[in-house]
């Protein structure tokens, strides 16, 4: 699923 | 976000708001490794590919501007800037920092989360900030006395990536799925470059000396 590739951190 | 990222992120905008200060201030980069800072700007700028793509937040597109910003900026400021490249110390900065650029890029080609052109990137990013700080370390055991400005400088984006792991560790019991091993290992090894500097810095500070790294 995609949002363990949604990098939020800077 | 978390109060260690929160931290983390304030600590990184500091060590940048200290560099800025020192440049401005003393119209010197004198004991800056220009490399150090090319590095860094390659890091954000593979880092926030995204930056137009994915909005995340406020605050992320603002930081990402300013990380962004501030060190285009700085390699601006010591190539060009009429005063302050003339304080650079260019025959002792002279890391070969093309290697870590490649090993890097081609670290990021082998071990990646996903085998796409912003993840590579994103892992690229990861792999050259781990190691970016090593031609400013060479260059301040070089030029023996570290002044006060840049010694707080190197401090401040050391410490920054130690509150990431912090930040890490914490998502990681608090978010399930949080297996960011990249991140993990990669910072470690961030803050681990930091460790000499940290133990000189902070003998430095305890007996009131100047920093003197030893050569």
């Amino acid at each position: 699923n995609d949002d363990d590739h949604y990098h939020d951190e800077l | 976000m978390n109060i260690f990222r929160l931290a983390g992120d304030l600590t990184h905008l500091i060590s940048i708001l200290v560099l800025l200060l020192k440049i401005y201030a003393t119209k010197s980069c004198s004991g800056i490794s220009l490399k150090t800072q090319e590095l860094y700007a390659l890091v954000f700028l593979a880092r926030y590919l995204d930056l137009f793509t994915d909005f995340v937040s406020v605050y992320n597109t603002v930081m990402k501007l300013v990380f962004i910003g501030s060190s285009l900026a700085i390699v601006w400021c010591m190539r060009m800037h009429r005063i302050v490249k003339r304080s650079y110390n260019r025959e002792l900065d002279t890391f070969r920092h093309y290697f870590l650029v490649a090993g890097s890029f081609v670290l990021a080609l082998v071990v990646h989360e996903k085998f796409t052109l912003q993840e590579i990137f994103w892992a690229f990013s990861i792999y050259l900030e781990a190691v970016a700080i090593l031609p400013q370390l060479v260059l301040l055991q070089r030029s023996g006395n570290v002044d006060n400005l840049t010694g707080q400088y190197v401090f401040f984006l050391g410490a920054y990536r130690a509150f990431y792991i912090l930040n890490w560790i914490y998502r990681y019991f608090t978010e399930q799925r949080f297996g960011r091993w990249i991140s993990w290992i990669s910072g470690l090894v961030q803050t681990a470059l930091y460790a000499d500097f940290f133990y000189y810095y902070f003998m430095s500070w305890k007996n009131n000396a100047k920093l003197q790294l030893p050569a």
